[in-house]
C-alpha cells in the first residue's frame, strides 16, 4: 500500500500508505520547487531570453523544465553500475526501482543519460546545449514564433562553433548531440505521463 | 490533462519565479 514517486529528486521515493496522496504530491512538490526555479534562473541567463515576450517565455519553460532537468542531472544515471543516485543521497539499483515500478521511462532515462554522457561534453558545452533545449521545447502556444525561431537559431550556431572549434577532426559530435533533442521530447511526455498517472491514482 | 505542467503545478511555480523578471519588463 505504500506509495512511490520514484523520482532522483523525490527525498523520500516511498511513502507509507498511511499519508494521504495529497500529502506525498505536497512533500515531492517542495523537492521539486527549489530545482525548477534554478532552471527559470538558467532561463533568464540566457542571452535573449528576456528579449521573449513574458507569455512565450512561459511557455517554454512549461515544456522545457523537464527536458533541461533530465540533461543538468543525468550524471545522476550511472549506465556501468545500472543505478541511480538520488538528490537525498540514497544510490538504487535498476532491479529496485524497476521493482517501484518505474520500467519503461528508467530505461528510457538510462538510456538518453548513457547516449549523452558518451558525448563527453565539457560544463560550457553542457550549459550552451541545455539553452538549446529549452529554447528548441514545444511550439505549441507559442506567440511569437519567428524570435523565438531567430533565438533558438542563434543558441544553435553558438553551440555548433563552441564544439567544432574545440575539436575540429569531430564532425560528428555537432549532429549527435541535435539528435538528442527528440529523445528528450519522448521522455518529457513519458514524464509527464507518469505524473499524471499519479495525481489521477497513486 | 491536455496541460500536464499546470495540471502538476509546474506553471504556478515557473510563473511566480519569472515574476520579478516580469515585472520588471511591464514597467
Amino acid at each position: 500500500g505504500a506509495k512511490v514517486l520514484a523520482c532522483p529528486l523525490n527525498s523520500c521515493p516511498v511513502a507509507p500508505a498511511s499519508r494521504s496522496s495529497q500529502e506525498v504530491w505536497e512533500s515531492f512538490s517542495q523537492c521539486f520547487t527549489p530545482a525548477v526555479k534554478e532552471v527559470v534562473e538558467f532561463a533568464k541567463s540566457i542571452p535573449g531570453f528576456q528579449t521573449l515576450s513574458q507569455h512565450d517565455q512561459v511557455m517554454l519553460l512549461k515544456s522545457g523544465t523537464f527536458q533541461v532537468l533530465m540533461v543538468r542531472f543525468c550524471s545522476l544515471f550511472d549506465p556501468k553500475e545500472r543505478t541511480v543516485t538520488f538528490l537525498n543521497g540514497q544510490t538504487y539499483s535498476l532491479a529496485s526501482l524497476r521493482a517501484l515500478g518505474m520500467s519503461s521511462l528508467l530505461d528510457a532515462m538510462f538510456d538518453f543519460s548513457e547516449k549523452l554522457g558518451s558525448l563527453g561534453l565539457e560544463p560550457d558545452e553542457m550549459a550552451l546545449f541545455m539553452a538549446v533545449v529549452l529554447v528548441s521545447a514545444d511550439r505549441s502556444g507559442i506567440v511569437e514564433v519567428g524570435a523565438v525561431e531567430l533565438l533558438q537559431e542563434n543558441l544553435i550556431k553558438a553551440l555548433r562553433s563552441l564544439i567544432t572549434s574545440r575539436r575540429p577532426d569531430d564532425s560528428t559530435l555537432f549532429p549527435k548531440l541535435l539528435l538528442r533533442l527528440p529523445d528528450l521530447r519522448t521522455l518529457n511526455n513519458q514524464h509527464s505521463d507518469k505524473l499524471l498517472a499519479f495525481r489521477i491514482d497513486p | 490533462f491536455s496541460d500536464p505542467a499546470s495540471n502538476l503545478g509546474l506553471e504556478d511555480i515557473i510563473r511566480k519565479a519569472l515574476m520579478g523578471n516580469l515585472e520588471e519588463r511591464q514597467e
